[in-house]
Order: structure tokens, then sequence, then C-alpha cells
């Protein structure tokens, strides 16, 4: 998968299997990923497993523990069945449904801590925003505290998952045809209620740009399943939602939209 | 990943030291080194695996809370705490690592009172994963 890391570093990663994306004294949150398809090193992520610490805070008096995977609709609750917990709704889950898949937001106030996963087509997606300091503290952690501290989210991808977008990309879809399918202004999956609707009306997703359009033309090509337009697009937006300052350090794709274009036709 | 064996030594130490559970001891306290050192034996194994992660950062969190680190230098003199019995593996090389900076909101904000609501900096890091 499209790693975009706290640092603001941008990497596609294979890390297959389960992986730790953040894990500090208030939550955990890992990843597994399996190949999309046989043969190929590009993994898509499948389950994600979010812990809510009960531990170290009064805020909480019990673990909470969010689980997704992709073969099932997204719970709309923990696992235990709640769907909040804490004085004043300290930790609470949101669900909702859009045009392009459902989505999950568990708030944990005390932290000042937001955790989205969104399950789009086959495939899982997580975004997240949290404090400075509780990145930058849980990023000092190291080995005399008995664990070799990996955290994608905080260091990025080990250097030997770390994949090229040109040379490991798949050929499913030329590169015209994907990127025509990535720039595409309409939807191929129409909202199918009237629910989904109204939460279409209320994304607003915007054109894919920068390295969001890069990996989606890496996702079409390696794949040709449109679901991977969808999954970048709501991606993007999530990032320009968490991070406004993101949308200026991406790199100007001007050039790549203007071949596209003309790919397009 | 045998976080089991670790979870095992974890009990027979404690039992071997006579304690009921956690309490803030210098004896408890090296049940906790005992367990980092196996925990730390184990990491590359387990390093994909939830339990793991959640099981260290009880172990850091429980050594922070019952003060470990001080309790087992006034104990026996040394920064480690723990005398060495033969054979056992050494403690990890341990390496410079930055104080939790004073400035390090969550943990007080955490503790701010019942209404549980965060007091510290505004500045919100993202993160994001999706796609293949």
């Amino acid at each position: 998968p499209h790693l975009k890391t706290f640092k603001g570093n941008m990497q596609t990663c294979r890390v297959q299997g389960a992986w730790p994306l953040v894990d500090n004294p208030y939550l955990a949150v890992q990843v597994t990923n399996e190949p999309v398809l046989f043969g190929s090193q590009a993994t898509a992520t499948t389950k994600v497993t979010v812990l809510v610490k009960g531990s170290a805070t009064p805020c909480l008096n019990q673990t909470k523990t969010y689980e997704a995977t992709a073969d099932a609709p997204l719970p709309d609750t923990f696992i235990d069945g709640t769907n909040k917990s804490g004085p004043g709704e300290a930790v609470t889950i949101r669900y909702q449904d859009t045009a392009f898949g459902s989505l999950v937001e568990i708030r944990i106030r005390y932290i000042e801590t937001t955790v989205i996963v969104r399950k789009v087509g086959r495939y899982l997606a997580f975004s997240t925003s949290m404090p400075d300091e509780l990145v930058s503290w849980h990023s000092g952690q190291g080995d005399d505290q008995g664990t070799d501290g990996v955290q994608l989210c905080v260091q990025g991808c080990p250097l030997s998952e770390i994949m090229d977008l040109d040379s490991d990309r798949g050929h499913v879809l030329s590169w015209a045809d994907a990127l025509a399918k990535c720039v595409a202004k309409t939807s191929s999956s129409p909202p199918s209620t009237s629910t989904m609707a109204a939460a279409d009306s209320n994304e607003g997703l915007g054109d894919l740009t920068d390295q969001y359009l890069d990996w989606c033309v890496f996702d079409l090509m390696t794949t040709g399943k449109e679901d991977f337009v969808l999954a970048a697009r709501s991606a993007h937006r999530d990032t320009l939602a968490m991070d406004p300052g993101a949308a200026g350090n991406l790199r100007n794709r001007t050039a790549a939209q203007d071949v596209g274009a003309g790919a397009a036709g | 990943c045998d976080l089991d064996a670790c979870t095992r030594a974890y009990d027979e130490s404690l039992e071997s030291r006579g304690l009921a559970g956690p309490e803030g001891s210098a004896a408890y306290c090296g049940v906790l080194y005992d367990f980092g050192i196996c925990m730390h034996n184990i990491r590359r194994a387990c390093r994909g695996n939830l339990n793991y992660h959640t099981s260290n950062t009880m172990l850091i969190h429980l050594k922070t809370i019952f003060e470990c680190a001080k309790r087992l230098q006034q104990e026996t003199g040394s920064a480690t705490g723990v005398p060495r019995k033969h054979g056992r593996p050494p403690l990890p090389p341990s390496t410079p690592r930055p104080d939790r900076p004073s400035t390090m909101a969550p943990p007080e904000a955490a503790q701010a009172g019942p209404e549980c609501s965060y007091r510290g900096s505004r500045n919100l890091r993202h993160c994001g994963l999706f796609g293949d």
C-alpha cells in the first residue's frame, strides 16, 4: 500500500503480513496486507486493528478494540458492541456510508486523536491525526525498552520493503488507460441509496493530483481495478482534511496531468 | 512469536519472588526487568504481533508508574538495578534516548479530570495508508 508518514514522507511498500502503524501508550494500530494478485509484489490492506488503550489514562477504564476486515462490512462498534466509552464520551465511533464505500471515525478526545478506517471496494484504508507531542514522544522509544519500535507511521517502511513506482508496477492496464481512469471526472459506482447519495454530496471528492495521481496510476496498472481510483480519491481527501498543509508539499504533477488529458482523448 | 514463553517466565518470576501481582517494590521491578529482557529477545519474531506491542507498552507503563529505574538504583546502586544471575542474558545495549519532553501534554491531559479534554498542543500530524 501507499503510506504518508507523520513526517510527510510518501512511500509505496510491500509490507506483506501484519505491521504496526502506530504504538504509543494510548493507541495501537496494526494492519495486515495481502498480495493483490497472485505473483504480484504489491499488497493491499485486508485487516485493520485499532486498540485504544485503557491502562494509561483514567479517561478509559478498559482497552477498546476495533477490528475491520476486508471480507465483511465495516463494524460500527468496538468488538465489545459499544460505540462510546469514558466520561463525556471520551472515545466515540461514528459510522458513515458514502457513495465510495463506508468509513468509521474513531475520536479519542483526551489525546485529540482521530482515526479513520475506510472500506473502498475490496480493501481497507487508514488515516489518523494526532498531536505532534504524541508522535515525537513515541518515536523516541528505543531498544532499551525491549522493542525495536516498528511503527510505519513514524519511521516509514524499512528500505527492504519500499517499492519503486516505475519498475515495480504491473501491466494489467497500460499507463495511458490507467491515467485516463484516474483523471476521469465521474465515478463508476453510483450511489445506491438516498443515505449514500447524501453522504456523497457531502463527501466532495476532488480531482486526483500530485503523488495521489501517481499512486492511482500505479494501482490501476497493477490490478486494473477501478475501486482503487475511489480509494485514492478518498485518501487524498482525508489527507487534505487532516493535514491542510500537505497540499503545498505535494509534488507538482501538472505535466503528468497534461499528458493524461491527451491520453484520455 | 513466542510471547507465551515470556508470559510464563513473568508468572514464574512473580512466584519465585513471592509476589501476588504488580506492586511498587524493587522485587516487582526486578520481575519487570526480567520480562523486558525476554521481550527484547523475541522482538524481531514478534514485530507484527499486536499482543506483543500491547504487552510491551504495558511493560513500559508499569516501569514508569512504579519508578523502577529509581527504585532499583536505590536498591542496588546500579543503573539497571537487578543483580544478574549466572547464565542470564545481559540487558540489551542501552541507546541514548531523549527524556520525555516537558511539553508532553497527552499524559498530563489524560489526567486532567472527569471531562478528559485535551490540553496540549493543537499541532496535529497526519498519517495515511491506502491502495496497493
